[in-house]
C-alpha cells in the first residue's frame, strides 16, 4: 500500500522483488506500519555526502553537518567529487541505505579522500558518537589476497569506546562491509573490522541467494544482504553521482559496498522501534531472526544451539519485518562476559597436508565461574605463526560441540615471508553453544614446499557470551517466532527503556591562533573604548557640577521615571538644557515644540531604549533637538 | 576529518605521534593531561594537537612543517622517540603511519 514517486522504485527489486518473491529485504510491511527509521542517525564513513541530491537532500541532516563544517572546513567546502576524478562509491551507497529507511537522518564523514591514519580512523568512529547512532563503513584493507590488516591501536580503542559510551551508553552499531576479494580467494577474516565483535560483518548475495564472484567468505561473518551479481543478474539501483547518463541515476551498482548501508537502515529501523538495543542487541537480534534459504553451494551447518550458519551467507539473510518484529520484544542480553586463556607456548611445527597440527584448550567450569560465562556469542585465537608463505596456512578451529569454524582460509597470492603475529581471527559459529569444554585448534601447510617450514609459536583463546545457558537461548528465539506475525508492531505496545548514560562529548572543534590573535585585538579595543567612554561620562558629569551657568540659574533635568528608578533600570542621562544665550530668546518665542517636530525620523527610528532616553529632551527646548541631531550645541 | 591528525591534515605538515598518557597524579583531569600533554610535546620539540577524538588520555604529537633532510628528520625521529619512551606519563606511544584503506 506504500507508493513513491521515485521513477526507479519498480526497479528496486531489493526492496519489493516482484520477479522473484522472497528476494528481497522484506521492508514493505514495516513501511507500511510508519517504521521508516525516524529518529535514527546512519553515518556513512567514507568519501563525504554529496547531500545535494535530490535522494538524499531531505534524509541529510544540515543541522549537525553546519556544526561539522566548522571543524572540517578545509574538507567540506571541497566536499562535490571533482568530475573526472575516480567516482566515490559511497555516493552510490547512501542512496541504498536512504531508500531502504526513508524516514532516517543520514550524514557522512569522509575518511577516504585523502591520507588516512590511525588516529583519524579513531576520530572518526567516535565522532558524534552521542548523536550518530550507526556507523556504515563500506570499506577497509586491500582486497587482494594477500593483505592481513585492521585496525591499528587507536582505532581498536576507539571501536571499544563506542560500544561503551556511544549513543548514550547502548552502544554505536559500527556496520563493515565483509569485503570485494572473492576473485582473489580473499577472506574477511584477515579483515581486522570485519572480524572484530564490536562490529557488524555483512556480505553480500545475489538476487538468487548466491555468493557473488567477488565476495568473501569468512567464519566471523554475521548474515547477508542483497547487492548485484554478474552480468546476467540485476544490480542496485542507485544514485550516478556524475549525472553522465542525464538522469542522475544507475541501475549498476553492486559490491559489498551497498549491501552493508542496506543492513545499516535495516538496523536503523529496529532502532526506531526500540532505540535501547545495545551493541550486542543488535548483533543477537541478526543472529536470531537472519533466514538460512536453499543454496546448496552454501554448505549450512547448524549448531548445537539451533542456529545455521555458513562461511558464505553467515546465520542467512537479513529480513527487516523479523529484525524489527524482534526489535520491538527484545529485551536486553545480560553483560557481556569474557574469558582469556593463558598464551599458550607451543612452538612446534606445521605438517605438510594431508596432515595437520593440533593443539586443545580446555576450559572448565572453575576458569568460568569468575566471569559467569555460560553460552558463546565470538570466540577469539589470536596466533602467532612463522611461515616464509603465510597464504599457504589453513587454520580451523573446533569449539567443544564439534563445530567447525575455518577461520584461516589458504591464500595462493599471499607470499607473505613474516607469517603471523598477534593475529587474531575469530567466528561466530559457536554462537549459543555452551562455553565450557575442549577447544581444539588445527593448523596445517597446503603449500608445495617439501618439508615443514611453518611453527605455531603460540596462540590465545579469548571467549565472548554471557550467562545465558541454553535453556534462555531457547525461550528468546520461541519468543521472537511468536512476534513474527506482527501482533506487536503497533504504537500501543511498547516496551519500558532505561533511560541511558549522559556522556558528554567532546567538541573537536578548536579555536586556531588567528581566530584567537583576532579576539584578543578586539578585546583590547573594547577595554580601551570602554575607558575612554567612562573617562568622557565622567569628565562631562564633573563639568556639568562645576558649570557655573547651572549654578547660577535653575537647571532642569529631565524627568526620570519613577518606575525606571525603582526598577534600577534608569538611564545615564545629562540635562539637556542650558542657560539663555542670544540666540535662545528667538527660539523660546516660538512656543513650545510639537510633537512631530521633536520626533525627527532619525528618533523614530530607533526602539524604545532611545525614545525613553529621549524622553527628557521633550521637554527642552528644540535647539537641544538639534543636538541630538547631531549639531554641536551648548549644553549643561 | 581535518584537524584530527593527518599528516596533512593538522596544517603542520611534519610526521606525528599519538601518545597515551596517564596522569602522574593519580586520577587525572582532563585539564592537568592536557598540560601534561603540551609539556611532553614542547619537551620533544613537538606540537600537541590536541586529544584524538574521544579517546581520553590520547593526545597527537606533531612535528611542525619545514624543509629538513632525510638525515635530520631520522634525527628528530630518534630524539621523539627517546622522549616518550623515557617519560613515566607516556603508557604507549606510535608514530603515525598512513594506512592503505580501499571502498568496497
Amino acid at each position: 500500500s506504500v507508493h513513491f514517486n521515485d521513477p526507479k522504485y519498480p526497479q528496486q527489486w531489493h526492496l519489493n522483488n516482484r520477479r522473484i518473491p522472497g528476494r528481497d529485504i522484506n521492508v514493505t510491511g514495516v513501511w507500511e506500519r510508519n517504521v521508516t527509521g525516524r529518529g535514527v542517525t546512519v553515518v556513512v564513513v567514507d568519501d563525504g555526502v554529496e547531500h545535494t541530491i535530490q535522494d538524499i537532500a531531505p534524509n541529510y541532516s544540515e543541522t549537525l553537518s553546519q556544526k561539522k563544517r566548522k571543524m572540517y572546513k578545509k574538507h567540506i567546502e571541497n566536499k562535490s567529487p571533482t568530475y573526472g576524478s575516480p567516482p566515490p562509491s559511497s555516493l552510490a551507497r547512501r542512496p541504498a541505505l536512504v531508500r531502504s529507511c526513508y524516514g532516517l537522518r543520514c550524514l557522512g564523514i569522509r575518511v577516504l579522500d585523502g591520507p588516512l591514519t590511525d588516529s583519524m580512523e579513531a576520530v572518526a568512529f567516535n565522532k558524534h558518537y552521542q548523536i550518530n547512532d550507526i556507523y556504515s563503513c563500506s570499506w577497509g584493507p586491500d582486497d587482494d589476497g594477500k593483505t592481513v590488516d585492521g585496525p591499528h591501536q587507536l582505532g581498536k580503542a576507539a571501536l571499544q569506546h563506542g560500544v561503551i559510551a556511544g549513543r548514550q551508553g547502548f552502544g554505536s552499531i559500527f556496520v563493515v562491509a565483509s569485503g570485494n576479494g572473492g576473485q582473489h580467494n580473499d577472506n574477511c577474516n584477515y579483515d581486522g573490522y570485519a572480524n572484530s565483535i564490536y562490529t557488524v560483518t555483512i556480505g553480500a548475495v545475489d538476487e538468487e541467494g548466491h555468493m557473488p564472484f567477488y565476495a568473501e567468505e569468512c567464519a566471523s561473518m554475521l548474515a547477508v544482504t542483497f547487492s548485484g551479481g554478474d552480468k546476467m543478474l540485476r544490480s542496485i539501483v542507485t544514485t550516478d553521482w556524475d549525472l553522465q547518463k542525464g538522469t542522475g541515476c544507475t541501475e549498476g551498482h553492486t559490491g559489498t559496498s551497498a549491501a552493508a548501508p542496506l543492513a545499516a537502515g535495516m538496523i536503523a529501523l529496529m532502532l526506531q522501534v526500540r532505540p535501547c538495543l545495545t551493541w550486542r542487541d543488535v548483533q543477537h537480534i541478526i543472529v536470531f531472526t537472519a533466514t538460512q534459504y536453499e543454496d546448496h553451494r552454501a554448505e549450512w551447518i547448524t549448531n548445537e544451539a539451533g542456529f545455521s550458519h555458513s562461511h558464505q551467507h553467515g546465520f542467512g539473510l537479513l529480513n527487516a519485518w523479523r529484525l524489527v518484529n524482534a526489535a520491538k520484544i527484545w529485551t536486553s542480553v545480560p553483560y557481556l562476559a569474557s574469558y582469556v586463556s593463558p598464551v599458550l607456548k607451543e612452538n612446534k611445527a606445521i605438517p605438510q597436508s594431508p596432515r595437520s597440527l593440533e593443539v586443545l584448550w580446555n576450559v572448565s567450569r572453575t576458569d568460568l565461574e569468575m566471569s559467569g560465562l555460560k553460552t558463546l556469542e565470538h570466540v577469539a585465537v589470536t596466533v602467532s605463526i612463522t611461515h616464509p608463505r603465510r597464504g599457504s596456512l589453513e587454520l580451523k578451529l573446533f569449539c567443544p560441540s564439534g563445530m567447525m569454524s575455518l577461520i584461516g582460509t589458504p591464500r595462493s597470492m599471499d607470499s607473505d615471508p613474516n607469517g603471523f603475529n598477534d593475529w587474531t581471527f575469530s567466528t561466530v559459529r559457536c554462537w549459543g553453544e555452551r562455553a565450557r569444554g575442549t577447544y581444539r585448534l588445527v593448523v596445517r601447510d597446503v603449500g608445495d614446499e617439501s618439508f615443514q617450514v611453518g611453527i605455531l609459536r603460540q596462540w590465545q583463546l579469548t571467549l565472548y557470551g554471557s550467562v545465558w545457558s541454553p535453556v534462555d537461548i531457547r525461550d528468546r528465539q520461541r519468543l521472537l517466532e511468536s512476534a513474527m506475525s506482527g501482533k506487536y508492531l503497533h504504537d500501543d505496545f511498547v516496551l519500558p527503556c532505561p533511560p541511558g548514560l549522559k556522556i558528554p562529548e567532546e567538541d573537536g572543534y578548536t579555536i586556531t591562533p588567528n581566530t584567537l590573535k583576532t579576539l584578543v585585538l578586539v578585546g583590547c579595543f573594547t577595554v580601551f573604548w570602554t575607558i575612554y567612554y567612562m573617562l568622557e561620562v565622567y569628565l562631562s558629569q564633573r563639568n556639568v557640577a562645576s558649570n557655573q551657568t547651572c549654578r547660577s540659574g535653575p537647571c532642569h533635568w529631565p524627568h526620570r521615571s519613577r518606575k525606571a528608578k525603582e526598577e534600577g533600570t534608569e538611564l545615564e542621562s545629562v540635562p539637556l538644557c542650558s542657560s539663555k544665550d542670544p540666540d535662545e530668546v528667538e527660539t523660546e518665542s516660538r512656543g513650545p515644540p510639537t510633537t512631530s517636530d521633536l520626533l525627527a525620523p532619525d528618533l523614530l527610528e530607533q526602539g524604545d531604549w532611545s525614545l525613553s532616553q529621549n524622553k527628557g529632551a521633550l521637554d527642552c527646548p528644540p535647539q537641544h533637538l538639534d543636538l541630538l541631531h547631531g549639531k554641536k550645541e551648548q549644553i549643561c | 576529518l581535518a584537524g584530527t591528525g593527518g599528516p596533512h591534515g593538522h596544517g603542520l605538515g611534519g610526521p606525528s605521534w599519538a601518545v597515551h598518557l596517564e596522569s602522574l597524579e593519580g586520577e587525572g583531569e582532563e585539564e592537568t593531561l592536557e598540560q601534561q600533554a603540551d609539556a611532553l610535546a614542547r619537551a620533544a620539540g613537538l606540537v600537541n594537537a590536541g586529544r584524538i577524538g574521544e579517546l581520553q588520555g590520547h593526545y597527537l604529537f606533531v612535528q611542525p612543517a619545514g624543509h629538513r633532510l632525510l638525515l635530520e628528520m631520522e634525527a628528530i625521529r630518534q630524539q621523539v622517540e627517546a622522549v616518550l619512551a623515557g617519560h613515566e606519563a607516556v603508557r604507549w606511544h606510535s608514530e603515525q603511519r598512513l594506512l592503505r584503506r580501499a571502498k568496497r
